[in-house]
């Protein structure tokens, strides 16, 4: 977090701004849903944070080597849920687990979410001098309530959470009065029908949005395959990943003097011109030879010893990494290479082992270089933060994807943020960290990112539903990078970033405080989507508490007021509706514009919407048509209200199916 | 029973505002349908009764089954697991 919050222009510097004008949202509090919290960390001091707002009503529970004196103004609840995670495991043994009985965080992830929502100001803190800054949380005066709800079960050395202990901590955060849900955790696809409670969170998550609640999810980790995305039900906010614009040069310098920069977290002393070598049989050896990092333990320590060793793997797993920095050293090695597509999280390599990675292009410079030469020689000196331009953003590898794979006319994911080599707090035992303090990839790190602005937005616009804020964030969102660069969406090959990689694209809390107009949802639009969705009358009327019966013919779910319009299954003509409701001065005028898509026609009616004192709400009406003659992909476009001032711009993604339901190899 | 399993009973909306009232609801449910209270309270793993209505209970499939089909219940399923993201 030392240098997200700069990057999306939410820095304390600039004196007019939202952190400012919200008091840093003193006001909201923080539920987050996940592993604990270690209570000693810093970034929970709560010096110069006010009263607890009055609106708590939750508690912090004793437990093993916890107690309610951990508690203070910004940590201000912490409870934990076991019985279903016991219940389930019954080799589970909660006297001899590592684990701790209570709030308390064991596995460190539940500390990291916890910062970057809502951490407090710790200057100068670095990862052993690397992505130095000052961490803090993006509503840094914000209240943390912790629910503990995953735990660590030993015998498979797994950290996991069920469903049924999920609930509970849910059902809880909602009589405790928090004002925003942040959980960091996923399902596997495929999934369940949002309403079917064996999504516990989906369900809970209803319900809590019905009360006010914003509930914000991860999108998942099993990127860059299309249609991985969790957490997928409309009235959550669904968040990708991607990178900031910094990263950890290090400097490799070949023997013939030609110099690359790889990634690495390597903070290790300079290692000198060292010979290199990449384990492939010269032709006249019997031994045995491997340049693949998976299989290094192939070659004879003879070797590898003394040498940098260059690997090739096709894995985008740091596990890769980690695995041949291992094999290299037990060999007597001093450094290794890894030439891979880009990919996970960079990690450091154990007791500061260089470990430098580089794409297959700089891997196969390095290769040639080694062939060509009689004694191929390598320096590698340590890592380097380097911030801003010319550093790109980029959607993350492991960003789960869109389409929404159960419903695929509601776009997910909803919005990005940065969640790639974060640094923020963890407890002080976790491998890698450097003072409490660690740095970690994941939708997990994304995900409180949007947790702490919506915390902001809230405590800016007290009366905005959940969808409302949902939307301001999406219809402001930058589509580029805050300086204006394209946004590339990884995977293999590397591609413009759109709609189904990051949502409406990164977020921009600076212009989601003053959004203009939003799409809003109440209870009838839920109602709306469930009853297109086909979910029978008795369940939503269960749901909702009260009798509902679907219009006949039933509504179409693409009339569901969403801050995006995704046709999946174009044909016919198609015409939907959408209802913006003003949120900005009241006498505005806005004016339509679309950004074409190929061979598909879009009209909009009336092409401008007149708000006033007695006119708020103004719905109209989108026709879409297509020119093309084949089943297509998707082709992406946009619609932007603007008054001049705002521009509310939501994404379109259409796809042609002159044969639906259809499904073939080209 | 070894071969039950927690599941969760989702009952919707809460119909009442006194969460003890909901609770007791649950326990009352659960109790009609194992015999006993004590079998009931065992079997009881958690009440949701602040934001909707609905428990946890280490069920067997046949249990799990006859609950699914009361008037009131919307779903009776099997917990299911999460990973950290």
């Amino acid at each position: 977090t030392t240098r997200t919050w700069d990057y999306l222009g939410l820095s304390a510097a600039n004196p007019k701004n939202l952190l400012n004008e919200t008091n840093m949202g003193e006001q909201m509090i923080i539920g987050i849903i996940d592993t604990g919290v270690w209570p000693e960390s810093e970034v929970f001091n709560d010096n110069g944070i006010g009263p607890v707002p009055s609106h708590w009503k939750g508690g912090c529970e004793s437990g093993e080597m916890f107690n309610s004196s951990h508690c203070n103004k910004k940590l201000i609840g912490a409870k934990y849920f076991i019985n279903a995670f016991i219940a389930s495991h019954e080799s589970f043994n909660s006297t001899e687990s590592l684990d701790f009985i209570s709030p308390r965080d064991f596995d460190g992830h539940g500390t990291h979410v916890a910062t970057i929502a809502g951490g407090s100001y710790v200057p100068n803190i670095s990862y052993k001098g690397l992505a130095g800054g000052t961490v803090r949380g993006g509503a840094p005066h914000a209240r943390i309530a912790m629910y503990k709800a995953c735990w660590y079960l030993d015998n498979l050395d797994i950290t996991t959470c069920s469903s049924a202990d999920i609930l509970k901590a849910m059902d809880e955060a909602m009589h405790d009065g928090v004002d925003v849900l942040s959980i960091s955790l996923g399902s596997d696809v495929p999934m369940y029908p949002e309403t079917d409670v064996r999504d516990g969170i989906t369900t809970g998550a209803f319900h809590a949005v019905l009360k006010g609640i914003t509930v914000v999810c991860s999108g998942g980790n099993d990127g860059p395959e299309a249609q991985t995305v969790t957490n997928t039900a409309p009235w959550i906010v669904t968040v990708a990943a991607t990178t900031l614009d910094r990263s950890f040069a290090t400097p490799i310098t070949l023997g013939n003097s030609k110099a690359i920069l790889g990634q690495a977290l390597y903070t290790g002393p300079e290692l000198g011109f060292t010979s290199l070598v990449y384990p492939e049989n010269p032709g006249n050896s019997n031994e045995s030879f491997s340049g693949t990092c998976e299989f290094l333990d192939f070659n004879s320590n003879r070797t590898m010893a003394g040498k940098v060793v260059l690997c090739f793997t096709t894995s985008p797993y740091s596990g890769s990494v980690s695995r041949a920095a291992r094999y290299v050293k037990r060999a007597g090695g001093l450094g290794v290479i890894i030439a891979k597509h880009p990919g996970y999280a960079l990690r450091p390599c154990l007791d500061d082992f260089p470990c430098v990675s580089v794409d297959y292009e700089l891997g196969t410079d390095i290769l040639l270089y080694i062939r060509s030469s009689g004694s191929p020689v390598v320096k590698i000196q340590p890592s380097k933060t380097l911030i801003g331009q010319p550093v790109g953003t980029k959607v993350a590898t492991f960003s789960s994807r869109g389409p929404n794979s159960i419903s695929a006319a509601i776009l997910k994911p909803d919005i990005a943020a940065p969640g790639v080599s974060i640094l923020a707090a963890t407890n002080t035992n976790t491998t890698f960290n450097d003072r409490g303090f660690i740095m970690l990839s994941g939708t997990s790190m994304a995900a409180p990112v949007i947790s702490g602005v919506v915390a902001l937005l809230k405590s800016l616009n007290r009366d905005w539903s959940p969808a409302a804020i949902r939307s301001a964030i999406v219809t402001t969102a930058w589509r580029t990078d805050p300086f204006g660069e394209q946004i590339f969406a990884e995977g293999s090959p590397r591609k413009l970033a759109d709609p189904f990689d990051y949502g409406g694209g990164l977020v921009n809390p600076e212009k989601a405080a003053k959004p203009g107009l939003v799409y809003d949802l109440g209870l009838e639009d839920y109602v709306l989507y469930m009853c297109s969705a086909a979910y029978n009358e008795s369940s939503i009327s269960q749901l909702v508490g009260k009798g509902t019966v679907c219009s006949n013919p039933k509504p179409s779910v693409l009339d569901f007021n969403l801050p995006s319009i995704t046709i999946p299954n174009l044909k016919e003509d198609v015409t939907l509706t959408r209802t913006l409701t003003n949120v900005g001065p009241l006498d505005s005028v806005y004016k339509a514009s679309v950004e074409l898509l190929s061979g598909v026609q879009v009209t909009v009616t009336p092409e401008t919407l007149v708000f006033n004192s007695t006119t708020k709400k103004v719905s109209f009406k989108v026709k879409v048509s297509t020119t093309h003659k084949i089943n297509t992909g998707y082709y992406f476009g946009s619609l932007t209200w603007s008054d001049s001032v705002h521009n509310v711009t939501i994404p379109l993604s259409v796809r042609t199916q002159i044969l639906q339901n259809y499904y073939d190899e080209n | 029973s070894p071969d039950s399993k927690v599941h969760i009973v989702y009952l919707g909306e809460k119909q009442h505002d006194d969460p003890e009232f909901v609770t007791e609801s649950h326990h009352q449910m659960l109790w009609s349908l194992l015999g006993s209270k004590e079998d009931a309270r065992d079997s009881m793993v958690y009440s949701y009764r602040h934001g909707f209505s609905g428990f946890a209970a280490k069920l067997t499939k046949s249990q799990a089954k006859k609950l699914a089909d009361l008037p009131g219940v919307v779903h009776v399923i099997p917990h299911s697991f999460y990973k950290l993201s």
